[in-house]
């Protein structure tokens, strides 16, 4: 475990805290799309198969659970809760978000480091992580005003996936010195995602202005 | 092997 996953790790932990914090306090759940968090739902529950059978530490039993419990937790707050389900932007969360699964657990068919169910649904996870955040990507661009606690929590989790980025770069040099393409290609395509994001919010937060990104 | 100890992070 080295400082950039473990500082990964606590911010990925951090960004859901944030959005928790924001849906339980302020009983809002604007701005955010449904449709993400539901596919990380998906991407959670397919790559932590292993966490009763593949004992890796008591770190990673904890940090999977608490992954799992939040993120079902949050579509959970979306879908049912009385209040909150009132102010989910169900117009403007309009990403037809089937069509990524398919194409992941396609790719995941062919693309495996082997042919059993916890690799194939592995490599799916990492294929759809990569792509979860399009639908509220797409919805920050149609909202009109980006409350900064949503703001914060997507550019949260491009921080923890840039960690993510950093922890392999270290890892190939120090430790493992060859490359793990599945993971790291996936990792890289998720994080470049972020890129037209990161520069729009740390624009806006130079200019002390509102967060705004191009239709 | 390295490539089965690919489950290593979250």
């Amino acid at each position: 475990m080295n400082l950039f996953r473990l500082l990964g790790d606590m911010t990925h932990l951090l960004c859901i805290v944030v959005l928790l914090l924001k849906i339980r306090t302020r009983k809002s759940c604007a701005g955010i799309s449904l449709k993400t968090q539901e596919l990380y739902v998906i991407v959670f529950l397919t790559r932590y198969l292993d966490l009763f059978t593949m004992y890796n530490s008591l770190y990673q039993i904890v940090m999977k659970l608490v992954f799992v419990g939040t993120s079902i937790g949050i579509v959970w707050y979306m879908r049912y809760h009385k209040v909150v389900k009132q102010t989910y932007s169900k117009n403007e969360d309009t990403f037809r978000h089937y069509f990524l699964i398919l194409p992941c657990f396609v790719l995941a068919l062919f693309v495996h480091l082997d042919f059993t169910v916890v690799e194939v649904l592995w490599s799916f996870s990492l294929y759809l992580e990569a792509v979860a955040i399009l639908p509220q990507l797409v919805l920050l661009q149609r909202s009109r005003n980006i409350d900064t606690l949503t703001g914060d929590y997507v550019f949260l989790l491009g921080v923890y996936r840039v960690l993510y980025l950093l922890n392999w770069v270290y890892r190939f040099f120090m430790e493992i010195h060859q490359i793990r393409w599945i993971p790291w290609v996936s990792g890289f395509i998720q994080t470049a995602l972020y890129a037209d994001f990161f520069y729009y919010y740390i624009k806006s937060w130079k200019n002390r202005e509102k967060l705004k990104l191009p239709a | 092997d390295p490539e089965s100890k690919a489950h290593d992070e979250l």
